[in-house]
């Protein structure tokens, strides 16, 4: 399962 | 971009500079867990490798660049420029105690089994436990500086900021990122204890014991 998003978190 | 989310930002710099600046104007670490610094180190290693693969914004990666500076000139300081005020004797958490459950954690949980996505899961558990030395080291001692307290109380805050922002982000935008909130919450968790001796203990004597 891909449930991986872009990190715009620090 | 939220108030708490900015706040929680300057909350992790202040922090680090506060740390860095005490090490360079004493010329010395005494009572720096060298562990901590280069678990942080790591942390911002591993996750700030999408660096090279994703573009998100200036401020992301202007703040990325600084945070992984900060992290390795203080692991530097502790463990080359300043090496023999470092207290290792102090400094004796068993760093595999942390790192063996957290990469197998970071295997079974995360949200895509990719290399980079794997890391990231990893520095998110790591983060959340990274300061561990630095409180068993503090334990050990029976004190901190003052200077330690205030790096240890913006380090604290900083965490419980991003939970803020992650409950206005729910409401707000309806995005909830579970493996960076429950890891927050257990992070946070840690540093409760230490909130209530600053406040109550560290304010007035000037140290926390």
């Amino acid at each position: 399962e891909d449930g991986a998003q872009p990190k715009d978190e620090l | 971009m939220n108030l708490f989310r900015i706040l929680g930002d300057v909350s992790h710099l202040l922090a680090m500079i506060l740390l860095l600046g005490k090490i360079w104007r004493s010329k010395s670490c005494r009572g720096i867990s060298g562990k901590s610094q280069a678990l942080f180190a790591l942390v911002f290693t591993t996750r700030y490798l999408d660096l090279f693969t994703n573009f998100i914004s200036l401020y992301n990666t202007v703040m990325k660049v600084i945070f992984l500076l900060c992290s390795y000139v203080t692991v530097y300081m502790i463990y080359w420029k300043f090496w023999k005020s470092f207290d290792s004797e102090n400094d004796t958490f068993r760093l595999e105690f942390l790192l063996v459950p957290v990469t197998g954690l970071s295997f079974l949980e995360n949200y895509s089994f990719t290399p980079l996505e794997i890391l990231w899961t990893f520095s998110i558990y790591l983060e959340s436990v990274a300061i561990l030395p630095q409180l068993f080291m503090i334990s050990k001692t029976g004190e901190a500086e003052t200077i330690t307290t205030h790096y240890l109380f913006f380090l604290g805050l900083y965490r419980a900021l991003y939970l803020a922002n992650w409950i206005w982000r729910y409401h707000t935008e309806n995005f909830y990122d579970q493996i960076a909130v429950v890891s927050g919450v257990v992070q946070t968790i840690f540093y409760c204890d230490f909130f209530y001796l600053y406040v109550t203990k560290g304010r007035c004597q000037g140290r926390v014991e």
